[in-house]
């Protein structure tokens, strides 16, 4: 009814989801009779742990029931939707069945107000409650977007108190019919509120009534759920809307008559909120895993909590290869589970598939394949490895025969030249003994010489001797 | 008669029905 607040921050209260992960599918679902000053009043009190996986905003009928302006009693919207506990939801206009205010189910966004300043109640996807007032802006927020959201009217409790009366100013338009939003406020009838407590479990109320007849006012259901332990609620739809649904089955005590007065019958309302089992986040998740009492069971090398993120161990692929859905896709010149492992000599490609194609069977580059590189060493043909017997390199077997028979001539001769040499000086050295010698001239005339004198020193003669 | 749609008797308005201004 109020002034429409298109963007900025509007008064909310935001209430992060606890570290560790509560046990999924916990509910309980309490039945009361209790006494409001001299009437008694029955209802039923849920609370719900792990609400982002367990709870959801339903449109009437199904999915596209908003759209269709469809109205829908609650048994029949919860038949398709399994819902462990379900009761009516958001406000309608009863003439068109249009659904007021935000909804989002399941992370589609159904309708927007356009930041009407009406109490709201949503789950965003990170797992944060979120009550109270909010701009368009923050209703529409991409980065972490509301996954469960519906509009109510009055904001019964902030934060462990009970804010009634600023929600009178915040949500009611003083300057029409006066009385009529008081009235709201306080006369007593069927009613039905959402919120949480402090452990961030979600917390449904339902209490049957008639209006002006049996029931609670707003002041009193605020009062009461204070009492259990409740930190944030808004008041949904009451009257003939309001209506308890137990495991598919209706649990409480409509106020509106059937075609035949004397039968109570529920309403045709728009949209639900309702507790089912765990569901996994995202529902499928991800493609990657199969969804097992509310958890993502992964498969491949995906992991986290909805199978959304890729993990290849501690090695991370030895920063050779990329981590995929199958494991590590190595690089170029690597293998391995881990890209750890160099390509054997004559393999290259990612994973070492391919074999060189080199000539002589060759290794190339791991990484390229390139046949010309250095730092191997030569490749060299296997026929030209070894010297076949009786072939030369550089010289014919003739041309070698030849040489050896003349430095075998040269080697006979230099023997014999140095035995000659050898043995004349052998001779000759039979002929000396002493420091000189004497050696007569022959006449070759036949005359010896006149004077023939033995030298001094020792020398003899040894033709004397 | 005695189940189906209900008669929609049991209205509780916050606002009222006829509406003489648009919200602002």
């Amino acid at each position: 009814d109020c002034t429409r607040v298109r963007a900025g921050s509007r008064e909310h209260e935001s209430w992060a989801p606890p570290l560790a992960t509560p046990v999924a599918g916990g509910l309980a679902v309490r039945t009361f009779v209790s006494h409001f000053g001299e009437r008694a009043v029955a209802g039923h009190l849920t609370r719900a742990a792990a609400p982002l996986r367990a709870f959801s905003v339903l449109e009437p009928g199904g999915p596209g029931g908003c759209a269709a302006r469809r109205r829908a009693t609650v048994e029949e919207t919860v038949r398709a939707a399994g819902c462990r506990v379900a009761q009516n939801g958001g406000f309608f206009r009863m003439d068109t069945g249009e659904c007021l205010g935000n909804v989002v189910s399941d992370q589609r966004r159904v309708s927007s107000s356009g930041g009407l300043q009406n109490a709201q109640f949503g789950i965003r996807r990170d797992g944060t409650l979120v009550t109270g007032y909010l701009s368009e802006e923050e209703v529409l927020d991409t980065e972490n977007p509301f996954v469960q959201l519906l509009s109510g009217v009055v904001w019964l409790i902030r934060n462990g108190s009970i804010y009634i009366n600023e929600s009178q100013a915040t949500e009611c338009d003083e300057t029409q019919e006066t009385g009529s939003f008081s009235k709201f406020v306080n006369v007593i009838s069927a009613r039905t509120a959402v919120g949480h407590d402090r452990k961030g479990q979600l917390v449904l109320f339902h209490a049957d009534g008639q209006t002006e007849q049996r029931g609670i006012n707003l002041w009193e259901m605020a009062e009461f759920l204070l009492k259990q332990d409740v930190v944030n609620a808004i008041n949904l739809d009451g009257g003939g809307s309001a209506t308890f649904v137990h495991n598919g089955t209706l649990a409480s005590y409509p106020s509106d008559h059937c075609q035949d007065n004397m039968w109570r019958c529920p309403r045709r309302v728009t949209t639900v909120v309702c507790v089912h089992e765990p569901r996994c986040q995202p529902p499928d998740c991800h493609g990657h895993g199969t969804c097992v009492e509310g958890r993502c069971h992964c498969t491949g090398s995906f992991t986290g909590p909805g199978c959304g993120e890729l993990d290849c161990g501690p090695a991370n692929c030895s920063h050779h290869g990329l981590c995929m859905e199958t494991g590590c896709h190595c690089d170029a010149g690597w293998t391995g589970p881990n890209c750890s492992e160099e390509c054997a000599l004559g393999w290259h490609r990612p994973g070492c598939q391919r074999p060189c194609e080199c000539e002589h069977q060759c290794p190339c580059d791991p990484q390229t394949g390139n046949c010309s590189i250095s730092g191997v060493k030569l490749c060299l043909q296997p026929s030209e490895a070894t010297l076949r017997t009786g072939e030369l390199s550089f010289f014919t077997g003739t041309t070698w025969l030849a040489l050896t028979l003349a430095l075998v001539f040269l080697l006979l001769i230099s023997t014999a030249a140095n035995l000659s040499l050898l043995l004349s000086r052998v001779e000759r050295n039979r002929h000396l003994d002493g420091d000189y010698a004497y050696h007569p001239l022959q006449e070759l005339n036949s005359e010896v010489p006149a004077a023939e004198k033995e030298q001094p020193g020792g020398a003899h003669n040894p033709f004397k001797d | 008669l005695g189940s189906g749609a209900s008669r929609d008797d049991d209205l509780l308005l916050p606002y009222p029905r006829a509406r003489a201004r648009r919200p602002r």
